[in-house]
């Protein structure tokens, strides 16, 4: 599971 | 990158392309508001800010660093340009910044996901920007005359945020990540927000007519 919200969207 | 959020970035780029070749080509911000590019300012610093710490893409920091370049020199225009500045509606842009900012910077501190700096700044990045396109579009009731550079502005940057809701689903069902609320649910309103004028932007286009906002 991702942990972290991804933040590589804009 | 999936293909909708592709679309999403390059409209969005679109959008500040033409609203440059705008100011640049006609040199006038007639119609535009600059409280929504001061808010465009203040969204892409507080979002942006993770741009020197954490590395995702060359495309990814290439396109923080356009989007916070332009929104700047498009402040820039509008505010110091000798001629520029003196085409902008400075009377019936009346919305004031604090209205959105405020509420948005506490609705932040109460919803987020983790209470760090960068987490709360990135959150009220999500709200503003879902709220930032109010003033101009409040500007555009009271234009009686909508140029077609400023219509088709205004569609763009409401069409992409509708673009990464596909993309959001898409990604939602082809990668495993938990479910985002902030982002969905910000970018859902700020889409919902645009749909009254899209309705009228692409009646007026369909009917090949000027484009004019009910009061």
């Amino acid at each position: 599971e991702v942990l972290h919200e991804p933040k590589d969207e804009l | 990158m999936n293909a909708f959020r592709l679309a999403g970035d390059m409209t969005h780029l679109l959008s500040i392309i033409l609203l440059l070749l705008k100011i640049r080509a006609t040199k006038s911000c007639a119609g535009i508001s600059l409280k929504t590019q001061e808010l465009y300012v203040i969204v892409f610093m507080s979002r942006y800010l993770d741009l020197f710490r954490t590395y995702y893409s060359l495309y990814n920091s290439l396109m923080k660093i356009i989007f916070l370049g332009t929104s700047m020199c498009i402040v820039w225009y509008m505010r110091s340009h000798k001629v520029v500045r003196q085409t902008y509606n400075n009377d019936e842009d009346t919305f004031r910044h604090f209205f959105l900012v405020l509420p948005c910077f506490v609705l932040a501190l109460l919803v987020h996901r983790n209470f760090t700096f960068i987490e709360i700044l990135w959150t009220f990045s999500l709200y503003l920007e879902s709220v930032a396109i109010l003033p101009q579009l409040v500007l555009l009731q009271k234009s009686s005359n909508i140029d077609n550079l400023t219509g088709t502005y205004v569609f763009l940057l409401g069409a992409y945020r509708g673009l990464y809701l596909f993309n959001w689903v898409y990604r939602f069902f082809t990668e495993n990540h938990r479910v985002r609320w902030i982002p969905w649910l910000s970018g859902l309103i700020q889409t919902a927000i645009y749909t009254d004028f899209f309705y009228y932007y692409i009646r007026s286009w369909k009917n090949r007519e000027k484009l004019k906002l009910p009061a």
